[in-house]
């Protein structure tokens, strides 16, 4: 565990908590995509499969833990307690066109052929392009509200941080996953037009707004 | 992957 590793996993953990405490308080999931949040389970629960094989350490396992139920959570209140809320008309990417490419490049692109493997390979591919339904919305509706912008730019600048932490990890220990950082810089990238408009407009007291 | 350890990062 390094400074940018845990910086990491600590911006996450602050992105879920930042969105269910946006939806609970507001009691609405307005402007937030439910597909990015239906994706992004898939891929808690498809990684974190090796919660019941192997054991890493008790931090860990408590994070996999929170991002398994928290995501769920996430689920249920847009789909279930806050429904009404919920924006179906602008969230209307397809996630099909995420999921099947996603899977077919696991199945060909991978370390070890094995059914675990297979779905934590799907799972690293699938998180780089998660937040594109997300993206998608808040371009359709032109506008984010300042929580959900805080959101967006914590849960990108979880995988920039993690690139950090690869960096130094090839350094300090001769370790690196090609899969895992590849992904994790078409990741960030994707965050880049989203990381501009929240340092130029929303850090200065600016809602995020797109131009018409 | 390490076969021993597996994925240690989240």
């Amino acid at each position: 565990m390094n400074i940018f590793r845990l910086a990491g996993d600590l911006s996450h953990l602050l992105a879920i908590i930042l969105l269910l405490i946006k939806i609970w308080k507001t009691r609405s999931c307005a402007g937030i995509s439910g597909k990015s949040q239906i994706l992004f389970a898939v891929v808690y629960i498809s990684r974190y499969l090796d919660l019941v094989t192997t054991f890493v350490s008790v931090y860990n396992t408590v994070m996999k833990l929170v991002f398994i139920v928290s995501s769920v959570a996430t689920l249920y209140m847009m789909y279930v307690k806050f429904k009404a809320t919920y924006d179906h008309n602008h969230d209307s990417f397809r996630i099909e066109f995420l999921l099947v490419p996603c899977f077919v490049l696991a199945l060909l692109i991978h370390a070890a052929f094995t059914p675990l493997e297979i779905l934590w390979t799907f799972s690293i591919y699938l998180e780089a392009v998660a937040i594109l339904p997300q993206l998608f919305l808040v371009s359709k509706t032109g506008e984010a509200e300042s929580i959900t912008s805080h959101y967006l730019f914590a849960l990108g600048s979880y995988r920039a941080l993690y690139l950090l932490n690869w960096i130094y990890r090839y350094y300090a220990e001769g370790h690196y996953d090609l899969i895992a950082i590849f992904a994790g810089a078409i990741q960030t990238i994707l965050y880049c037009d989203f990381f501009y408009l929240y340092i130029t407009k929303v850090l200065k007291g600016k809602k995020l707004q797109l131009p018409a | 992957i390490d076969e021993e350890e597996g994925h240690d990062e989240l």
